[in-house]
């Protein structure tokens, strides 16, 4: 018996709160990496933010255990918290840097930049 | 901002911080004040960066090499022939020491400038590996990618994986570039400064990324480090 999907928050509507990918860019200045990678000069790495719902819509391609993890939350035990606002996919990032011996690398990183969002 | 001492510790346990401990393997360790490089070798490499990713640094759908990381490498050593007609000849030394067990070589071209142009002439140049008693000639490379305008390029993967590449330790690969002048007209000296400045380097392509990194258990690095007692606490299945 699972309750109808409601904000979280009162005053705050559902698409403020509910878990979703935010943007957020920083530089490597701001990292303190600046003396050392060439490019690019800004990263957008973004995150995930908000509340998971009770009723995970496909949408946020939830496993079947945040699901249970969802029921046990509101029909068994309120200190089981609800699953997890967190990024699903991500994708690389190409940086130019410079390496200790002076010599210039370009190199990838895999899952550097949130994609999308899942509760889990 | 991660300081020094931190950034040691942080290096030391790559199992838990695999993007630290990849990218401080990298980090140059006299880091404050340090200059980045400027001239050719740069602006080769800002040229193949733009062409690989957005200025977000996001890869493009459509590179033009297939691999995720590409070094380029200027010469340590370099010494001008005294000059034969109108052939100028330059040796340059490039030292090679695999830093990375997961570095895997897949490609390695000497990037060079085919035109050199000096006050009254020009010269017309081309590379190639050089052993000591025996010049090694070799086919003219791929001609696939979009270099960089002015430079030409030379396939040396096969050789350098026969002959050079080291599985452990240093090895010093020898190139020679020789240009020939084009003009019947005095150089004089000039001929040496234009070799002088970044005519040539080396391109290394890799296959690896940090995750290729053997992650060892955590229970392995706790007996490894003498000092883990701490962390190995943390280890403990809760009862």
């Amino acid at each position: 018996q699972v309750g109808p999907v409601s904000s979280e928050a009162p005053g705050q509507s559902l698409e403020q709160t509910q878990c979703s990918l935010h943007p957020f860019q920083v530089s490597f200045h701001q990292l303190g990496w600046e003396n050392w990678i060439i490019a690019p000069h800004l990263y957008s790495p973004n995150y995930c933010k908000g509340t998971c719902p009770r009723v995970l819509h496909s949408g946020l391609h939830s496993p079947n255990h945040a699901i249970i993890q969802n029921l046990i939350n509101e029909l068994v035990d309120r200190s089981v918290p609800r699953p997890s606002c967190v990024p699903y996919k991500y994708t690389p990032i190409s940086v130019l840097l410079i390496e200790a011996s002076g010599s210039i690398l370009y190199k990838e990183y895999e899952d550097m930049i949130a994609q999308s969002c899942t509760c889990r | 901002r991660v300081h020094a001492q931190d950034a040691v510790a942080l290096a030391q346990v790559p199992t838990l911080l695999p993007l630290f401990g990849a990218l401080l393997q990298e980090a140059p360790r006299k880091s404050p004040g340090r200059r980045l490089p400027r001239g050719r070798p740069l602006q080769y490499m800002l040229a193949l960066y733009r062409q690989n990713a957005d200025p977000h640094g996001r890869p493009r759908e459509k590179r033009i090499f297939s691999a995720n990381a590409v070094r380029l490498v200027s010469p340590a050593g370099r010494r001008a022939l005294p000059p034969r007609g109108p052939w100028y000849v330059q040796t340059l030394d490039f030292l090679l020491e695999p830093n990375r067990d997961m570095e895997q070589l897949v490609r390695a071209t000497v990037a060079y400038r085919p035109h050199l142009r000096l006050s009254h002439s020009h010269l017309s140049c081309h590379v190639e590996p050089w052993a000591h008693k025996s010049a090694i000639l070799l086919e003219e490379g791929s001609p696939g990618l979009a270099l960089p305008e002015a430079w030409a390029e030379r396939d040396l993967t096969d050789y350098i994986q026969q002959h050079v590449w080291p599985a452990k330790g240093k090895r010093v690969l020898h190139i020679q570039v020789r240009c020939q002048q084009q003009e019947r007209t005095q150089i004089g000296l000039g001929w040496s400064q234009a070799l002088a400045t970044d005519t040539a380097f080396l391109v290394l392509y890799f296959n690896n990324t940090f995750k290729n990194v053997p992650r060892t258990g955590l229970q392995e690095l706790l007996l490894e480090n003498p000092g883990g007692a701490d962390l190995f606490s943390l280890a403990r299945p809760v009862r």
